[in-house]
Formats: structure tokens, C-alpha cells, sequence
């Protein structure tokens, strides 16, 4: 892996969105990376439509949560997604409204990541940005900075919340994941969070998984 | 040593006196508050003391509370036995009406009353807190350094209620935070306030860089945001299996 990689300065990644009282954080990583993966294949970034999942993917909870990975097959299965400005966010769920005429979006499949946290960032150096899964511990008053919780409290095995890997680095020698969040720019650093890497916090390595587009 | 009467509105551990008793019930329903039948932890033992000023009164208790035990997985994260807390609450008692400014509740570790000082996690970790602040005094930003002095002053300070308002005025100000009545914000205010305290703890116990300190959901209790905002699933449900990626080197 490259020592450091940043998607946003490359144009792969949409602006920070927010979730809203909703427990819809699976589907915002997954959107952020299927609009990655798009951007990376087809050259267009296009800011996607979580409400179209919300709605349609049977297989999750809208906002009582849900997983990557069956948003991905349900992606695949309703034949795309539309983009965000089609299909809107409204922070609870609908009737499903998707059209598949309206779909500028398809995935081809989705695969499941490596563990190991230098293979992830050689990975999301050379494929985009990844959807993973983490503890929140602490971040309902993380305010800026590398976060970094005793491992106790942030335990791998208590993953509640979905975000988008977007880069890495070190700052002041201090390794770091950038995560885009989705809970709005007034959050943590104008929406991202710095989460320490290398060493498993709070799970990040745990449940890494991306759509394929071919 | 058995604890002893420090001053003469110092009440030692036993039932709560009568001077006592309305703050400690209130307390005790903060604690409560959100919780389900059966799951609500009831009172042992009070010790406390009142400090008044003006039309105020201003409540320092520690208490002991049981907690039944907890096996269901909606509303702990880990299965628990019943467990006694020892609890620092902290309320005020204006014109009749109750401010809960602090809570904070650890388990006790060794059997409480009677037998000298409690021994908790709580104290041992406000201990540790209070020295790991003090080696980090530059890494905050001024409202969370504001606020951390303010937790640790003297507790009975004259002005840390009225600090600690000015501080959730500017909360509710800068988040255009609406509540629906004037006890709603009061409980709002006693949630900020053990927020900080929350906080507080994390940072000191953070090996990184992170400052931690007043944010949008500074107003939410821990249940509250995990209900609206969290995804309990990710760890439920095994979810569609997926293909194992090649790493990079075998694209």
C-alpha cells in the first residue's frame, strides 16, 4: 500500500450526507461505495439514492438497521440504483417507488475484504472506497482527531454502525482510516471521522466488503 | 474509617432523612427514566448534604442502588447478574423544583456502608480521569476545556449550575435545539450535564489524538442515541454471504 491515499482529493467520493433520526447508516457506506466503484469504472460520480433502499431492499430494516451485504444483493436484484436526486432521502421508510428506467447505476456483484488492515488500504488504494462496519463507541462526542478507545470499550464483537473508508495516512506518526460518516457536516471533522489503524479499533477490519462493478 | 458527619447538614450513610428524601427520589427516577418494568434499579442505602444559597438548595448525595439482573439483549449489551451501583448525584432543588446537575454510577466492588469508604469503579476511575486531565490541559478546545474545569471544581460551587447552564445555552443555541416544555428542558439539561461527564471519560481513557466534548447529540441519553442513530443488527444478523476478495497483488 502507498503510504498514504486519499479518495476525496480524487473525486471519488459524493459529499458528506446525513441520516437523520434514522438507523440507516448500512445504507449511506453502501451507497458511498457503489458510488465509488462507479466512479472508478465509468468515470461519473454520481451521488446515490439510500431512500431507494430504505424502501426496497426487503431484506434490511430501513431505519432499524440493516446489512451491507444484503444491500448489495438487493441492489443487484432490483436491477440498480437511482441517483439522489431521483429517488430523495426522507429519513423513514416508503412504499417502494424504485423505476428501473430510472436506475443510472448497476453492481455486478460484491465480495467480502481481507482482515488484515495493510491488505485493506492496498486495497482501497488500488479498488476505492470501502464500506465497513464499526463500534461507535465515542462518537456521539467525537468532536476532531485520531480516535482511538481502550479495546474493551470499543470491542470488535459490539458493531453497531456502517461508514465508508475513504483514505489513510499518519498524522504526527499516528496511523489513521479517514471515514466518511453520515450524520452531517456539523459532525466530527466537517462529517469524517479519524479513527486509529493498525491496530483493529473498534472493529473497522471486522466487516469490510465492496460492490463490484465490471 | 466510618464515614462521619462533616458538617452538620452531613447526613451518614443509612435511609435517606427526610431532608434527604426528596432529592434522592428524584435522583433515583433520573436514573429510572427510560427504563423498562423490571429492569429499574431501587435504592439502598443515602449519604449526603445540602448546601443552600438564596432560593436554592444545592444536593451532594452518594447512594447505592440495585439493579435487577439483566439477561435480555434489547436492553444490555452484555448479560449481567444483579449488581449493586454506587452512585454520585448531584441536585438542585430550586423553588421546589429538581435539577438533576450529575450522575455518575459505577459498580461497587466491595461491600459498601459501614465498612469505610466505598471502593468503586466509579471513584477509582474519577481518580484516574482527574490526573490524565490534568497531563492533557492544551489537546481541548475551549468550550470542552470550560467544561472540564467546571466538573472539576468543587462540587458544591456556588456557580457550577450556572455555568453549566450558560454552557447547554449555547448548546441549544448553536444546534437550534427546541423543547416542548420547560421540564422537558430540564431533563435535557441533566442529560448534557452527565454527557459531559461521559465525555470526560472517554477522553481521558482515548490513546489517541481525539478530543471529545460537546456535539449535536450532546442531549441524548446513551439509549436514545443508540436507538435512533446505531445499527444493533451489524452484530445480530450473519447477513448474505459474500465472496472472499483477491488482494491487490493477485488483481
Amino acid at each position: 500500500a502507498p503510504p498514504e491515499w486519499d479518495w476525496r482529493s480524487k473525486g471519488a467520493v459524493t459529499k458528506v450526507k446525513d441520516q437523520g433520526m434514522c438507523g440507516s447508516c448500512w445504507a449511506f457506506s453502501v451507497t458511498g461505495n457503489v458510488e465509488g466503484q462507479w466512479f472508478l469504472n465509468q468515470g461519473t460520480l454520481l451521488s446515490l439514492s439510500e431512500q431507494e433502499l430504505l424502501d426496497c431492499d426487503k431484506m434490511d430494516k430501513a431505519c432499524m438497521g440493516g446489512l451491507p451485504s444484503n444491500a448489495y444483493s438487493a441492489i443487484k436484484n432490483l436491477g440498480g440504483l437511482e441517483t439522489e436526486d431521483d429517488y430523495s432521502y426522507q429519513g423513514h421508510m416508503q412504499s417502494c417507488n424504485f423505476s428501473a428506467e430510472k436506475a443510472k447505476v448497476y453492481i455486478n456483484d460484491s465480495v467480502e475484504l481481507s482482515q488484515n488492515e495493510q491488505k485493506l488500504a492496498a486495497w482501497l488504494a488500488k479498488r476505492g472506497p470501502i464500506s465497513v462496519a464499526i463500534n461507535a463507541f465515542g462518537m456521539q462526542f467525537y468532536r476532531h482527531g485520531i480516535s482511538r478507545p481502550l479495546r474493551p470499550l470499543c470491542s470488535p464483537w459490539l458493531i453497531d454502525h456502517a461508514v465508508l473508508l475513504v483514505g489513510y495516512g499518519n498524522r504526527s506518526d499516528v496511523p489513521f482510516w479517514a471515514i466518511k460518516n453520515s450524520w452531517g457536516t456539523d459532525w466530527g471533522e466537517k462529517g469524517y471521522y479519524y479513527l486509529h489503524r493498525g491496530s483493529g479499533a473498534c472493529g473497522v477490519n471486522t466487516m469490510a466488503s465492496s460492490a463490484v462493478v465490471d | 474509617a466510618p464515614a462521619q458527619p462533616r458538617a452538620a447538614s452531613f447526613q451518614a450513610w443509612g435511609p435517606p432523612s427526610p431532608e434527604l428524601l426528596a432529592p434522592t427520589r428524584f435522583a433515583l427516577e433520573m436514573f429510572n427514566r427510560g427504563r423498562a418494568a423490571g429492569t429499574r434499579a431501587v435504592l439502598g442505602l443515602v449519604r449526603g448534604r445540602v448546601r443552600r444559597a438564596g432560593q436554592g438548595s444545592l444536593y451532594s448525595l452518594e447512594a447505592t442502588l440495585e439493579e435487577p439482573p439483566c439477561n435480555d439483549p434489547m436492553v444490555c449489551r452484555l448479560p449481567v447478574s444483579k449488581k449493586t451501583l454506587l452512585c454520585s448525584f448531584q441536585v438542585l432543588d430550586e423553588l421546589g423544583r429538581h435539577v438533576l446537575l450529575r450522575k455518575d454510577c459505577g459498580p461497587v466492588d466491595t461491600k459498601v456502608p459501614g465498612a469505610g469508604e466505598p471502593k468503586s469503579a466509579f471513584t477509582q476511575g474519577s481518580a484516574m480521569i482527574s490526573s490524565l486531565s490534568q497531563n492533557h490541559p492544551d489537546n481541548r478546545n475551549e468550550t470542552f476545556s470550560s467544561v472540564i474545569s467546571l466538573l472539576n471544581e468543587d462540587p458544591l460551587s456556588q456557580d457550577l449550575p450556572v455555568k453549566m447552564a450558560s454552557i447547554f445555552k449555547n448548546f441549544v443555541i448553536t444546534y437550534n435545539r427546541t423543547y416542548e416544555s420547560k421540564e422537558e428542558a430540564r431533563w435535557r439539561l441533566s442529560v448534557f450535564v452527565n454527557n459531559m461527564v461521559r465525555a470526560q471519560k472517554i477522553q481521558a481513557l482515548d490513546r489517541g489524538t481525539a478530543q471529545y466534548g460537546v456535539t449535536k447529540f450532546s442531549d441524548l441519553t446513551e439509549e436514545e442515541f443508540r436507538t435512533i442513530y446505531l445499527n444493533t443488527l451489524l452484530r445480530k444478523e450473519p447477513g448474505n454471504k459474500m465472496k472472499q476478495a483477491k488482494s491487490v497483488g493477485d488483481l
